[in-house]
């Protein structure tokens, strides 16, 4: 059971490290146990560092720094054990227009071997996706769905006109 | 395996019968705020069965039932079901599509509603989708489904139920 | 002291349905004290319909919706009670194109009569203040500020590059 | 009465001495992510002196001072001062500008730091610092100041805390 866990951080924490530097253009994270004798007695700790900054941790980051080590836990954790499918719901709400865009990059590529289903108000998101589903919902509170799919590479045109402005 | 399709019935504000097709790939759900894509959500994880009510955002699970709206009439039961393209087997079952489907029906017994599970159409339970959706590494509480303004959760949860993740994968 | 509680529920709640009538576009809502005989035994609740659905309690209502209500709440004590300056940090992140615009265009007019500090990383607010602040922050991990005062309605192109794509 | 200038001396990644001015009006701030933009509030928390130091995202008072980012070496102070224009006089003092200014100090003395405050350049403490400034209706917790991720907290509060605002204005 310990060997298990063990085998299992070693192999998140090295796709962890990657992943965030590629997401923070060129940070260090990493992984580490707080008891590597007896893991199941202690917790883990997520360590990151954005370009130029000294080592923090995690709870002195920015909303939108934190997104990003979010984001490469989920992902290196993908890398290891993937699922089928995810599904996202706003998680580029802090995010500024470059981190959005990266994000959505690498969400575009994780998406050739799983299924990636993910909400956003975002342009630079949205130009990302293979399809687009537009949710409304009309004067009597009933919502609906408009559906386009293979949008490609989508020309601004394309985007519904309810998303971001 | 991916999830090919959504089909909803009076859940939350999808008050009528629809069904929303999913592609493999990358796709973007969009609309103005209040417009049901959270709903969307919610209505995959009423399915896949999460832990508390709570995660859907309903006190009680006939609060899910479309309300009628602003002149409309309340409906009388919700239906979702999820159809799974599952042509390489990762769900133990030998079909090419699996489909989850579960309803919440108003009723005068003492809870005030019956809850009803259905795999490809034959009665089922909770603890079978949950079985069978775990061998295609899909619970309701796994990593892989972020709610809306839980991202920074990950890193602001505690260092203990952060190592239980990975405990759920050894 | 129950007179001046109930005093200041009834100011606020006047313009608390008018603020969230004009951001929603036409929705309803109201404050209620939990116990009107002795309003420090209850709280105070919220009730708000975005147009087109139900009375709901507050936290039915979707991300952004529940945004909504909360600026409508500080704009309408705004209004019963002034105070010289706000500070509002990143309070558009849960908004739509559309209501972002909305909220912006109503600070814009409240600062008229106190100061708005506002971060945000989204055009459509940008567009509408008066003065622009960029901050960046360099190699070193060294914050510094750029200032760009008077810039009434601003052109797309002057607005800093870094801001949301 | 509004706010005029924040000087900003080893606050955060706020490595140097600097001054922020602000107008009347409308002022938006931005920039990318960790630039720095939420500190600014913290810097002015700081001086408006919050109930406890989380609210200012440190677990202690010297993690307010300049760390030295990658390379640099760490300051051992850090200070700020608010300039508040005065002319209306809503300040009770016969100033026409009005400067707090607070100082913490790394020291070795049991708890690590000295912390100072001024008022126009004349030693003050906290508490003539509140009461000055509640003249102005300006308090570390009021509804008019909402930190990052704060915006749902009115609708997420209960009725009892949401209650107490209306409590502090009558
Ligand atoms: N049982 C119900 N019947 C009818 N409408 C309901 C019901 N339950 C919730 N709703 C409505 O669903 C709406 C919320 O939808 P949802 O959270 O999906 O919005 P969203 O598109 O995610 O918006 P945002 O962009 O703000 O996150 C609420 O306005 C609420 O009134
Ligand atoms: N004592 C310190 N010395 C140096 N840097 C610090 C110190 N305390 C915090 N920081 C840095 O400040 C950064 C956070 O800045 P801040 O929260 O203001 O960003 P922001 O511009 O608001 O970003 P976002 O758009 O993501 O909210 C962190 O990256 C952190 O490294
Ligand atoms: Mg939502
Ligand atoms: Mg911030």
């Amino acid at each position: 059971k310990k060997g298990g866990l063990l085998k299992v951080c070693d192999g998140i924490n090295d796709n962890f490290g990657e992943v965030y530097e590629e997401l923070s253009n060129g940070g260090e994270a990493h992984l580490e146990l707080e008891n590597n004798e007896d893991p199941f007695e202690g917790g883990l700790i997520i360590k990151a560092r954005p370009p130029g900054k000294k080592v923090h941790l995690v709870d002195a980051l920015s909303g939108g720094e934190k997104s990003l080590v979010s984001m490469a836990f989920i992902f290196s954790i993908q890398m290891y054990d993937p699922s089928p499918f995810y599904l996202l719901d706003e998680i580029d709400q802090n995010l500024d227009g470059l981190n959005a865009e990266n994000v959505a990059e690498m969400i575009s590529r994780n998406a050739e071997t799983a299924q990636f289903i993910q909400i956003s108000l975002r342009k630079v998101t949205l130009k990302k996706s293979d399809h687009i589903i537009g949710v409304t919902i009309n004067d009597k509170g009933i919502s609906d769905v408009i559906m386009k799919v293979n949008i490609g590479q989508t020309k601004e045109t394309d985007i519904p006109e309810f998303s971001e402005v | 395996m991916h999830l090919e399709k959504v089909r909803m019935e009076n859940f939350k504000s999808f008050g009528k019968e629809m069904e929303i097709p999913f592609k493999e790939g990358y796709t973007n759900i969009t609309g103005p705020n209040g417009s049901g894509k959270s709903n969307i959500v919610d209505a995959i994880l009423f399915v896949l069965g999460p832990k508390s009510s709570k995660e859907i955002r309903a006190s009680r699970l006939t609060d899910l039932i479309y309300n009628g709206g602003k002149n409309g009439s309340p409906a009388d039961h919700c239906k979702i079901s999820l159809v799974f393209e599952n042509e390489d087997r990762t769900i133990p079952l030998d079909e090419d599509k699996v489909t989850f489907t579960r309803k919440v029906q108003l009723s005068d017994n003492q809870q005030g509603y019956n809850s009803y599970f259905f795999v490809n159409g034959r009665r089922s339970t909770l603890y079978e989708f949950q079985d069978l959706l775990a061998h295609g590494r899909i619970s309701p509480d796994g990593y892989n489904i972020v709610q809306q303004g839980d991202i920074s959760r990950i890193v602001e949860m505690g260092p203990t139920e952060r190592r239980r993740i990975l405990d759920e994968i050894s």
